[in-house]
């Protein structure tokens, strides 16, 4: 199973047209293996981006050093997973 | 019994097929499942039918779930298939859609993805085929059909979450649906749904030029949003795929307009930005919900509009 300890789902708001076209650069360094949960499609409107833990650093550096305005969505993704699994186990142990 | 079933968690692939065959034994005479192609790990791919008769009536496809890890997607398909087949001759505006109408209704568009978001990875998009000369697996299935394939907002490479396909329809998933609308000739109304940007979107999304139903389906996406508004409070924004959030080529809604489905909607369902793909559980019945009305909407516009 793969799991997601410490990564973090960040949203990011591009300022403008030259922000949003560098968080697309951002998308393809295939080395930071960032996951686009919503995709940057222009200034004014959020992107989302799971970041695993190891990158965490370089991507957050790269939205400072551009002056991009994120916040944290998610601290930790597999906090969530195990909750959700967690709420599914439960779900089948009622009795119906 | 249907009736047992928890519409308010999450369930695996089998819970939700064997679910299917409670509620066609629930509902007989409106409730039928048809298969129409396998995935590419050998997964039959399952319809709902609900029909009250007759053969060709025109139709109203639904697919929930293209993107296997929109959980919230495939959970609102089995809430939204109870309610249909619950409400047949006890809400006017069901019965008279389906005592003309046709509904098909596809919960788990892409089978291979939903499990393996079940048994490896939570976070799964694509299907799970494999890509000559690369170590990556799957296509975006929902960049994988014929129209402006290949254009931007998909991808060619075979790693990203875009990547649309060798060719077009090249995914058995994808090419189920196009054989099985294509086959059946009177769909007059496609509704593709995802999550989970608030959105009800129409074509098209290759092209910023406005299709020529522009406006008829902006009056009726913005009634259909604001039903949907009614009921918790969800603001929707709504629009072309083009104008609302980008430019995506290859996107099941473009195709099945460019095919004459006059009627093409995807919805995005919740949720604002607190938990992405991973919304709790305890939001399912509420999300379920407050899509019915829209899609209600779009569904009884269609059964008074014929062309």
């Amino acid at each position: 199973q793969r799991q997601f300890q410490g990564d973090q789902v960040l949203r990011i708001m591009a300022r403008d047209e030259e922000q949003a076209a560098l968080l697309k650069m951002l998308e393809e360094q295939e080395e930071l293996q960032v996951d686009f949960w919503r995709h940057p499609f222009g200034p004014g409107h959020p992107a989302d981006l799971r970041v695993p833990f190891p990158s965490l650093g370089a991507v957050k550096g790269f939205l400072e050093s551009h002056s991009f305005p994120y916040t944290v969505m998610i601290e930790d993704v597999q906090e969530l997973l195990d909750e959700e699994k967690e709420a599914m186990a439960r779900s089948r142990r009622v009795k119906r | 019994s249907s009736r047992a079933f928890d519409f308010g968690s999450y369930h695996t692939l089998d819970e939700i097929y064997s679910w299917m065959d409670t509620l066609v034994e629930d509902h007989p005479g409106l409730v039928s499942k048809i298969q129409i192609g396998q995935s590419y790990e050998g997964r039959d791919l399952l319809v709902l039918k609900f029909s009250t008769g007759g053969s060709a009536r025109p139709a109203i496809w639904v697919d929930t779930g293209i993107h296997s890890r929109e959980w919230i997607s495939q959970a609102t398909g089995v809430w939204t298939a109870n309610k249909i087949a619950e409400e047949y001759g006890r809400d006017p505006s069901v019965t008279a859609l389906l005592d003309n109408m046709d509904v098909f209704l596809e919960i788990i568009a892409n089978p291979d993805g939903f499990v393996f978001t079940h048994s490896s990875d939570r976070l799964w998009r694509k299907t799970r085929s494999p890509n000559t000369g690369s170590h990556c697996l799957g296509v975006d299935p929902n960049r994988n059909w014929d129209a402006g394939f290949g254009g931007a907002g998909s991808s060619g490479d075979p790693c990203s979450d875009i990547y649309h396909g060798p060719f077009p329809h090249s995914e058995r998933e994808v090419k189920a649906i196009v054989d099985f609308i294509r086959g059946h000739g009177n769909v007059k109304s496609v509704i593709s749904i995802h999550s989970y940007s608030q959105m009800l979107l129409f074509p098209y999304g290759y092209t910023s030029v406005p299709s020529p139903d522009y406006q008829e389906m902006n009056e009726l996406a913005k009634k259909a949003v604001s039903d949907l508004a009614a009921v918790y409070g969800t603001k929707y924004t709504f629009g072309s795929i083009a104008d609302t959030i980008y430019t995506a080529a290859g996107t099941t809604v473009d195709w099945a307009y460019d095919q004459g489905v006059k009627y093409s909607f995807t919805l995005e369902l919740r949720d604002t930005g607190r938990h992405g793909f991973l919304l709790p559980s305890s939001q399912i019945l509420p999300t379920a919900t407050e899509t019915w009305p829209a899609l209600l909407d779009i569904m009884v516009h269609v059964l008074e509009h014929p062309y």
